[in-house]
């Protein structure tokens, strides 16, 4: 569920049995117990980080736990993303963009 | 300029993809725009082959992203798009093993154009013409459920753009203050008392994320930097415009 109006984030017990939820939910499973342990370290801080993103927004948006709240931000970027590898968007239009008109 | 939009209401817009483990957010985004515009120039529904944009795009990156006018660029040199049902998206990118003179064409485009980098304009063109792709910053996505999302240059850097979806509508949502004096859904039952404009975008991570694959992002602010690459494929001829004689 969203974090909008919930208790700050789940004990350590409640964390594992959320993070369970979320393998069953989504599939998850992984090879060995440090892959384990590692990666409801990253649902864990992702679980913060959609707090805090829930306390910074303007809008209406809820944040939560979602199909890639086990991975780095790094990983959700590079596998989801439409960057080229080692090429970024930051190509700026601003010479002369306003001249371009509609085509 | 109409107060809302929404191409989804009138079937125009083809179910929502998920790209799985392949940076193909690009080409997905560039499929989705031309079948919605078959639709809505043509009123001929038809799925494209996004494998086809893969293997056949002159980057040869596949799988490890690209750009929405390379995808464009790739249609007209293949003279148009295979149908999903013939040329399958599998996930991964064979680079240049490309199969588009295999398969018989069923969607093409006359060319692409780059919006104005203004919500006002793209707002305008959306509801004329039809959905943009657009490349926004995704960086907020990975947690979000649903709702509209008003970001700050902050939160949401608007210059550093990675992901590339689909605009399909935009609209109004009437607010009450929550109890953190923060913008709230209406469904508080509490007299309305501001509104939010929002855009509508369709994404590429399957039904089951976000808002049954769509997400809000709210409008007038360049939330994320929706403003940054407005592009967009033209599937009509250009419509005879007046003659216009420069002066002597």
């Amino acid at each position: 569920d969203s974090l909008r109006g919930q208790d700050p984030g789940p004990q350590p017990l409640e964390l594992k049995e959320v993070f369970r939820l979320f393998q069953m939910q989504y599939n998850r499973s992984y090879p060995n117990p440090a892959e384990y342990a590692r990666r409801l370290d990253i649902f864990a801080q992702n679980l913060a980080k959609a707090q805090r993103l829930q306390e910074e927004d303007l809008g209406t948006a809820e944040f939560g736990v979602t199909q890639f709240s086990d991975l780095t931000e790094e990983e959700f970027v590079q596998l989801y993303g439409s960057q080229v590898a080692g090429e970024a968007l930051g190509v700026s239009r601003k010479v002369g963009s306003e001249e371009w008109g509609e085509s | 300029e109409p107060q809302t939009c929404d191409w989804r209401k009138v079937g125009t817009i083809s179910p929502v993809r998920d790209q799985r483990n392949c940076n193909c957010c690009w080409a997905m985004a560039a499929a989705g725009n031309i079948e919605a515009l078959w639709a809505i120039k043509f009123r001929h529904f038809v799925e494209v082959s996004v494998q086809q944009l893969l293997d056949c795009d002159r980057c040869g990156n596949g799988c490890r992203g690209g750009f929405v006018w390379d995808a464009f660029l790739t249609v007209l040199n293949n003279s148009g798009l295979a149908s999903e049902k013939d040329y399958p998206f599998n996930g991964s990118g064979k680079t240049h093993r490309c199969l588009a003179k295999k398969y018989k064409k069923v969607a093409w485009i006359q060319d692409f154009i780059i919006l104005q980098a203004c919500e006002q304009s793209m707002a305008r063109h959306l509801a004329t013409e039809g959905p943009i792709t657009v490349t926004i910053n995704m960086t907020l996505l990975q947690q979000y459920q649903k709702g509209v999302i008003k970001a700050t240059p902050t939160t949401c850097d608007p210059t550093q753009v990675d992901h590339s979806v689909l605009l399909v509508g935009f609209g109004k949502t009437k607010l009450v203050e929550g109890r953190q004096g923060k913008a709230a859904s209406f469904g508080s039952h509490a007299r309305p008392r501001r509104s939010m404009a929002y855009w509508i975008l369709k994404n590429s991570w399957g039904p089951q994320w976000g808002e049954e694959g769509y997400f809000r992002l709210h409008r007038g602010s360049n939330t994320c930097g929706i403003t940054k690459f407005p592009v967009t494929a033209r599937v009509d001829k250009p419509k005879k415009q007046h003659q216009v004689s420069c002066p002597p």
